[in-house]
């Protein structure tokens, strides 16, 4: 069975679907079978690996709210270990169509309970918002891994985050950990950022991944040619820090 | 009768709240009676201005949902011209709660109905997506301001955007129109940066402000002062670029 891992965080812009993306392709390089689930309206992880949105049929949307069925959904990428299930822009309409279906939190989870025999890790990116396609994510995942920009406005969130998560291993989804807190886009010549770093590490202690992740433009300029770090730039400072975590993280997932 | 600009892009993190905490604080200086608005569960303008949400009785969650009184949610801030109505986390239910409700795209519209005759200019800061309470600003407001940082992602996800104000104007609000799009956290070093801008000045051409904001650290250091960047560091890139933008801003406003 596949251990599945949303990446969260409300705040936006703070690197969920680029640590998706990169995270994801290191681990199809480890050999490790890894599905990719785009759970976003703005389907950033889509677009992000170059995949046409226009030539897709069935997408995360048919498997939420319709009944479409979740094989026909998965599409391969440019990685041999690597499949995505894609996302397109009429997810923005799933919020509302979920309000008042049952069992509204558990579609995602659903949807996935047949394709995790096929895979060993399965990620899920999120919007940024607490609503119901971010709720379905935590509520189908084994743990969170989440993404903290080393600013001031991303570090005020992060204890509505917990909340939120605290709320859900007690109503929807007992299992849920947190897989660990990622520093992204770091400057270490910046003070506020060595200051947000410090704070995270006194409170979270080894939640805390040590491996953090350099603001590298080369982490932007990726998905403009719709590949993973690994593939576009693979010396780059970002590429080896990607690299960097997905040992760190294997080593957390494979101790549990 | 003040004019009402909502702060709206979906993509996250691309300085929707930076600018409208300093757009705001640079109008309030030129002595134009401002009023901004915090429009996003995640109330980053509330705190950004030093505001502690613990002590504050009414706010827009009230006004949105329940029938408190507009003028008591009215808070003032530390700069004379500038009021704000305060958010609050519990804000993040009320995609939920508006979903069956009638006209629930104009009940921002109309709680700020009886308090435009105070303000020159009423600002409303909206959330990373493109749910019930970004649609409330896009219907009270009569033109929306668009941060958008130079990057791949942002650049992607304008198209949506722009899709869905046509759509607004067209069905809710057909006074709507564009008041600019604003680059924001530019770094001239980067090549994908100058390239995202020469693309929007060919595409969008006027409609892009001539005014750049620069990525500037005292921008991000300012929030954890509880300050706008004017009364923070008013000698840095980042006060100097907001205060060209809203003499760009007051010459197209004032023009109309
Ligand atoms: N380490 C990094 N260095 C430089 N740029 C980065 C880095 N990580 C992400 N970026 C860029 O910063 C922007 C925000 O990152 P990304 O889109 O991954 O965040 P997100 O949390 O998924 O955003 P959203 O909240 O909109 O979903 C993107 O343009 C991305 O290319
Ligand atoms: N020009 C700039 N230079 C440097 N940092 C900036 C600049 N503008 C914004 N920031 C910082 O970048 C981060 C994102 O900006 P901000 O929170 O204003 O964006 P937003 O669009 O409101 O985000 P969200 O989508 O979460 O509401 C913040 O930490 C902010 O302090
Ligand atoms: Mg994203
Ligand atoms: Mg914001």
């Amino acid at each position: 069975m596949a251990k599945i891992i949303a990446l969260c965080n409300q705040k936006g812009g703070v690197g969920k679907t680029t640590t998706a993306i990169n995270l994801a392709a290191s681990l199809s390089v480890s050999e490790k079978k890894t599905l990719l689930v785009d759970c976003d309206p703005q389907a950033n992880t889509t677009s992000g690996l170059g995949i046409d949105k226009s030539t897709i049929n069935t997408n995360i949307y048919n498997l939420i709210l319709g009944d479409g069925d979740p094989s026909q959904a998965v599409i391969k990428t440019g990685l041999s270990y690597l499949d995505l299930i894609p996302s397109t822009n009429n997810l923005v309409g799933a919020e509302v169509e979920l309000v008042g279906l049952d069992e509204r939190e558990f579609k995602l989870k659903k949807a996935l309970s047949s394709l995790s025999a096929n895979y060993e890790y399965i990620l899920i990116d999120s919007p940024p918002s607490l609503g119901l396609l971010t709720l379905n994510g935590l509520v189908a995942a084994e743990s969170v891994l989440i993404p903290v920009q080393c600013e001031y406005y991303a570090l005020e969130g992060l204890s509505e985050l917990l909340k939120t998560i605290d709320l859900v291993r007690s109503s929807l989804n007992p299992t849920l950990s947190v897989a660990g807190i990622l520093l992204t886009m770091f400057d270490a010549r910046n003070n506020l950022a060595r200051q947000v770093e410090e704070e995270l590490r006194k409170h979270f202690k080894e939640t805390v991944f040590q491996t953090v992740i350099p603001r590298n433009v080369r982490l932007s300029e990726a998905p403009s040619h719709g590949k993973p770090v690994l593939l576009y730039d693979v010396k780059s400072r970002g590429a080896q820090s990607y690299l960097e975590l997905t040992k760190e993280f294997l080593e957390r997932m494979e101790r549990v």
